[in-house]
C-alpha cells in the first residue's frame, strides 16, 4: 500500500486519453470539432441566440495543426474560464436539461489533447455581459493535469463590440480528412441536425466553406424535465432527500417529480401508510422503496412533451432529401417515454430510400445509419450503439427489403434526453436500455410501413408496365 | 453560469453507472464477479499467495441477492479499507506494472451499485500481518456519494488465523444466469487465464462448486516495465520531469525509461547538443520533442521479456483441450513491442479447431472468439474491441476456413500489457490502437497457418479414404 495514490480525473484521463473519443489522429481531431462546436451550440440556444461559429483550420506541417474556434454565444465570465477549459468534471449541464454536453468533460478534453501533443498553452478570448456592458478578456491557460486546475499565464482586456467565446489550440498526431470519419463529414452531419445554425469553416487548404442557415427560427428552448414516477428509484429519492433544502418530504416529491400533484401524494400516504410530512432525512430506505414500488402500479400522466426539444419531421426529411435526393422519405417523432431512473425521452427516425441513399463502400452500395443523440451526429463506435443493435434486430424482409446490408436506403435516428445513457466518456454510442431499444424499433418499423407501401406500389406499377 | 457545478468521480459514475459496466440485470452482477475476484487474483499474486476465493451468492427474491466474496490474500490495512471500497480513482495500481485491475473504480463500483440498488452498506473484514501479527477488522461501510469518500458507521475488531478480504454486498436489479453472459460462464473462463488459481462458488440453489486448481506454481510476478523509448512522447518526458526527484535530467532518462544506458544518454546529448545535465524542470518542449524524435531514429534493445507475464503457450492449449476437447489446437506467444506511449505489451492466442470448438447459437455451430486481458476473460462489448477488429480483418479463407462466420472454431487472444488501453472505463473492449492490431492478426496468422496445414492434410487422408 506505498504505492496507493488517488489520481484526479485529470490524471485518469491523461493515462486513458482513447477514453475522451482521442483515439487515432482522424477521429482525435474530428472529436475536438464535436466538442467545441457543441459548446458553442448549446451556449447559444441558452442565451436565445441564433448560433454562428467560424472555424479556421492551418497545417503547419504533416499532421500539425492551428485550430481557431469562435463562437458568437454569450460568453464565459471571466472567473469561469480556467473551471471550462481546464477542470474535468466541471460545468453547467448536470441538470434535467436537453443540452449537447452532459459530462463536464468536453473542452477541457480538448485543451488536454492539445498540451500533451504540442506543449503549448490555450488561447482564450471571452466577451460576456457584466453589468449591462461588454466585457471581454484574453487569457493564456495551461491544465495542471496533477491536480485538475487551471493556470493563467497571461490575461489582458481587450475590446469586444459582441458576445462570445474564441478559443486557439495547437495540435500535433491529428489529421484533417474528408473521410467519412473526417472533421468536414461531422459538420456535415450536425448541420442535419441543426439546420438553425450556421458554420463558416476554413480549411487547410484555404477553401472556405459556408454552411448556411436553413431556417431562422431559433428552436425553442428545452425545459426542465424532472424524473418521472415511473422508473424513478429508491436511491434517487434518498440521494434527492439527502440533499434537498425542502423542509417536508411532500414538498420534495411535488417539486422533484414530474406529474406529482398534492393530490397523488395524498393517495400515496393513504395507501402506504407512510407520513409523507416528515423531514426528507428522516425517509427510510425501506419506505422509499415502498413508495417508488406504489408509483410504478398507478397511473401517471406520460412525460410532458414541451420540454424535451426533437429535430422534428419537417427537418429530419428536408435534411435527408436535401443530402441524399431520395425518390422516398418518411420520417416520424415519437412521444416521450421514459427509461431506468425515470429519465424521459424521444426518439425520432427517418427513412431515406433510392437515389443517394445509402453509402457507396467501394463499387458497391450499402445501407447506412446515421445516429443522432441530442440533435448532434455520432460518428464512432456504431457497433456498440443500442440505435444499431434496434435497427438491426428489426426483419427488414417484412418491409420489403430482403438484403438489408446492401440496400440503398439511409436510416436516421435521434434520441433526445435530459440525460443520454452514453456506454462511454467518448460519447458516441448509446447504452442498451431496454425502453430506449424498444423505442427504436418500435419508431422505425412505423415508417418502415411506409416504405413497405411505397415499394409494393413501385412494383405493382413496374409490373403494370411491363404488360 | 449559477448551474456551474464540480462533480466528483463518484457522483459522476452515480449519474452514468452504466459506464462502469452496470447494464442490465445480468450483466451487472457478472460485473460485480469481475471486479472483485479480480482485486484477490492481483492482491494474492502481488504476496506471493496462490490465489483461493470462497464466493457464495444466496438468492432472497427475484432480482434480490447477497453476496460474499473473500479470499485468502495479504488483506487491507484498516487505514485504508474506506478508501479502497469507498473512493473512486484510488488504488494501488496506476504504476508500470502489469496487473488486472488499473483504474482504482472496480471495488469501489461495486460498493455503489449495492447501495443504489438496496441503500444497504458493505460489510468489509480485513485480516492483514501488522509487526508480524495477524490483525482483523469487521467494517460496516457506506459511500458519500458527494464526497467520493468513505462512512464507517461500525467498526470493531474480531479474530483470524490467516490474512485475507472478505466483502458482503447486497443487490437488486440484477440477476444470476447461466448464459455465456452469467457470473458462472465467467468464472469459468477465468480459469482458462488463472490455472494456479482456486475458486470455491455456492451457487443460489445452494450447489457448491469447486473450480480447482490445475498448477501449483504460482506464476512469477510481474516486474516494472519502463516505458520504451520506442513511442514514449514528449508529453510523457515532461510530465515525468515535472514530477520527478531526480536532480538531473539524464537520471530521469536513466531510471525512469526502459534499455537506457548511460552511454545512451550521452549519445543523445552529443546529437541533439541537449545539455541533459540540466535540471528535469528545466528541460523544454521542444528540446523533448528533438530528444524523442531521435529515440525513434535510435536502436534500442525490445522491451524486457521478464516483466510481462503471459498465460503461455502451455496453459493456454491446456485451456482450450480441457474445455473444448477440439481435434486440433495450437497457439503462440510473440515478443513483447509497444504502442503509443512506449507501453509495452505481448499478444499470444490460440486456435482450437472441430470437437466442441465454436459455440452453438440455436441450431448452428458459430466460431467464437474468447478475448483476455492481463488474464481476465472480456465477455461484453465483443464489437468494439481491437481484439475483434483484427481477427475479422484476417482473411480466413486463405487459411482453409471458406465460412468463418460458421465454422467450429475458438480463437482465444489475451493482451498482456502495464497499461491495457481500453474503450471505456468498464474494461471490456480495447482501443484499436495500430500496433495492437497489427500484432493480433500477426499472432492469429502464425497459427492459422498451422491449421491450414492440417486442414489440408485431413482433407487428403478424406480424399486418399474414398479411393
Ligand atoms: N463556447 C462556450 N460558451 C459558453 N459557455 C461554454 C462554452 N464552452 C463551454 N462552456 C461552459 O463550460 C462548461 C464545460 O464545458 P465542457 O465541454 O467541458 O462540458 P459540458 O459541455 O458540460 O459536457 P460534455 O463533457 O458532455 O461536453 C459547459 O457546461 C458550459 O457551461
Ligand atoms: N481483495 C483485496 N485484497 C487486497 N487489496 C485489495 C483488494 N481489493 C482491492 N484492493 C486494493 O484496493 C485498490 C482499489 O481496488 P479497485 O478495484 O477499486 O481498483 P483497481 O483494482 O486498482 O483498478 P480497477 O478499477 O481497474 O479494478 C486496489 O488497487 C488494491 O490496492
Ligand atoms: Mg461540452
Ligand atoms: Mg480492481
Amino acid at each position: 500500500f506505498e504505492e496507493f495514490q488517488e489520481l484526479t480525473a485529470s490524471e485518469f484521463f491523461r493515462k486513458n486519453k482513447q477514453m475522451l473519443g482521442f483515439s487515432g489522429k482522424i477521429r482525435s481531431l474530428t472529436i475536438v470539432f464535436h466538442e467545441l462546436i457543441t459548446n458553442s451550440f448549446d451556449a447559444a440556444e441558452e442565451a436565445g441566440i441564433l448560433p454562428e461559429i467560424k472555424i479556421d483550420l492551418q497545417r503547419l506541417d504533416k499532421d500539425h495543426y492551428v485550430l481557431k474556434h469562435s463562437d458568437n454565444g454569450p460568453g464565459i465570465p471571466e472567473d469561469y474560464v480556467t473551471k471550462v477549459f481546464c477542470t474535468m468534471f466541471a460545468g453547467s449541464k448536470f441538470r434535467n436539461i436537453q443540452s449537447r454536453g452532459q459530462q463536464g468533460l468536453g473542452c477541457s478534453g480538448c485543451v488536454l489533447l492539445s498540451q500533451m501533443t504540442t506543449g503549448k498553452p490555450a488561447k482564450v478570448t471571452s466577451a460576456y455581459k457584466e453589468n449591462g456592458k461588454i466585457k471581454a478578456v484574453e487569457m493564456v491557460l495551461k491544465m495542471d493535469v496533477k491536480t485538475n486546475q487551471g493556470l493563467v499565464l497571461e490575461k489582458r482586456e481587450v475590446e469586444a463590440d459582441k458576445t462570445g467565446v474564441q478559443i486557439e489550440l495547437h495540435f500535433k498526431d491529428v489529421s484533417y480528412s474528408l473521410s467519412e470519419q473526417g472533421a468536414y463529414e461531422y459538420i456535415r452531419r450536425t448541420m442535419i441536425g441543426n439546420p438553425h445554425s450556421k458554420i463558416i469553416f476554413r480549411d487547410p487548404t484555404g477553401h472556405k466553406y459556408i454552411f448556411k442557415r436553413a431556417s431562422d427560427v431559433i428552436p425553442p428552448l428545452p425545459k426542465e424535465v424532472l424524473p418521472h414516477p415511473k422508473g424513478v428509484t429508491a436511491d434517487d429519492l434518498i440521494f434527492m432527500a439527502k440533499h434537498t433544502d425542502k423542509r417536508r418530504f411532500r414538498s420534495l416529491l411535488t417539486s422533484s417529480l414530474s406529474r406529482m400533484s398534492t393530490k397523488r401524494v395524498n393517495e400515496i400516504q393513504e395507501i402506504t401508510g407512510i407520513d409523507l410530512n416528515k423531514r426528507p432525512k428522516d425517509m427510510q430506505w425501506d419506505e422509499a422503496e415502498r413508495i417508488v414500488e406504489l408509483f410504478a402500479k398507478m397511473d401517471f400522466m406520460a412525460p410532458p412533451t414541451s420540454g424535451l426539444i426533437p429535430i422534428g419531421k419537417e427537418q429530419i426529411e428536408k435534411g435527408m432529401i436535401e443530402i441524399l435526393n431520395p425518390e422516398f422519405v418518411a420520417s416520424t417523432t415519437r412521444k416521450p417515454v421514459t427509461y431506468r431512473g425515470g429519465v424521459a425521452f424521444i426518439i425520432e427516425a427517418g427513412i431515406a430510400y433510392g437515389g443517394d441513399s445509402g453509402r457507396m463502400v467501394g463499387e458497391q452500395r450499402k445501407a447506412e445509419i446515421m445516429r443522432f443523440a441530442n440533435r448532434v451526429p455520432l460518428t464512432f463506435d456504431q457497433g456498440s450503439c443500442a440505435i444499431t443493435e434496434g435497427l438491426k434486430s428489426i426483419d427488414w424482409k417484412r418491409y420489403g427489403i430482403r438484403d438489408m446490408d446492401n440496400a440503398p436506403i439511409t436510416i436516421f435516428v435521434n434520441i433526445v434526453s435530459t440525460q443520454v445513457p452514453y456506454l462511454s466518456t467518448g460519447k458516441q454510442s448509446v447504452a442498451p436500455e431496454p425502453e430506449i431499444l424498444h423505442e427504436v424499433r418500435q419508431t422505425t418499423m412505423k415508417i418502415a410501413r411506409q416504405l413497405q407501401k411505397y415499394l409494393r406500389a413501385k412494383k405493382a406499377a413496374k409490373e403494370e408496365a411491363l404488360r
